[in-house]
């Protein structure tokens, strides 16, 4: 454990805790794609089932678990509970045309040909990909909320923490993980166009409004 | 030759 990923994983514990709040407190899920939160619980599904077979830390163990449930309950809320304000004719993004290059790519290209390696491996590529329909449902509104723009940019400084916490561990245990890097730069560069918005826009305390 | 993965990154 380094600064940049504990930094990093308490950015997307961050990003989650805004997500959430912001659903409960407005009563609402306008704006937030329903199509990315099934992506990022089918993503760590797929990547926590270690949780009964490989014990790393109590830490390790209790993130899983909050990811996981935070996940499901996220989908509760937008799907059952507040499933009328809901905005999915905004929400068109077509999932298949990512999950069936993920699941080519994964059984592929992974460390090695066994089903915890291949489930962890689609779930760093499907994780990469994830936000796209959040990011589509954005630019095809035009706009999002203040509060979805900091769950974005709180989701989006995650991966981009993890790339410096990857050189650290790289320069200090000459470790690295090429699948988690190139997937973890791909994931990090799909959010560099809202992140010039976020910090043009929204933290001058304007919305955050694309050009027409 | 890289590293064995260790997975321990959430």
């Amino acid at each position: 454990m380094n600064v940049f990923r504990l930094a990093g994983d308490m950015s997307h514990l961050l990003a989650i805790i805004i997500l959430l709040l912001k659903i409960w407190k407005t009563r609402s899920c306008a704006g937030i794609s329903g199509r990315s939160q099934l992506l990022f619980a089918l993503t760590y599904t797929a990547r926590y089932l270690d949780l009964v077979t490989n014990w790393v830390s109590l830490y390790n163990t209790v993130m899983k678990v909050f990811f996981i449930a935070t996940s499901y309950a996220t989908i509760y809320l937008m799907y059952l509970k507040f499933k009328a304000t809901y905005d999915s004719n905004h929400d068109t993004f077509r999932v298949e045309f990512l999950l069936l290059p993920v699941t080519i790519l994964a059984l592929v290209l992974n460390h090695e040909f066994s089903f915890m390696e291949i489930l962890w491996t689609f779930s760093i590529y499907l994780e990469a990909v994830a936000i796209l329909p959040q990011l589509f449902m954005v630019s095809k509104t035009g706009e999002a909320e203040s509060i979805t723009s900091h769950y974005l940019f709180a989701l989006g400084s995650y991966r981009l923490l993890y790339i410096f916490n990857w050189i650290w561990r790289y320069y200090t245990e000459e470790y690295y993980d090429l699948i988690a890097i190139i997937a973890g730069v791909v994931q990090t560069v799909l959010y560099c166009d809202f992140f010039y918005l976020y910090f043009t826009k929204v933290l001058k305390g304007k919305k955050l409004q694309l050009p027409a | 030759e890289e590293p064995e993965p260790d997975h321990d990154e959430l």
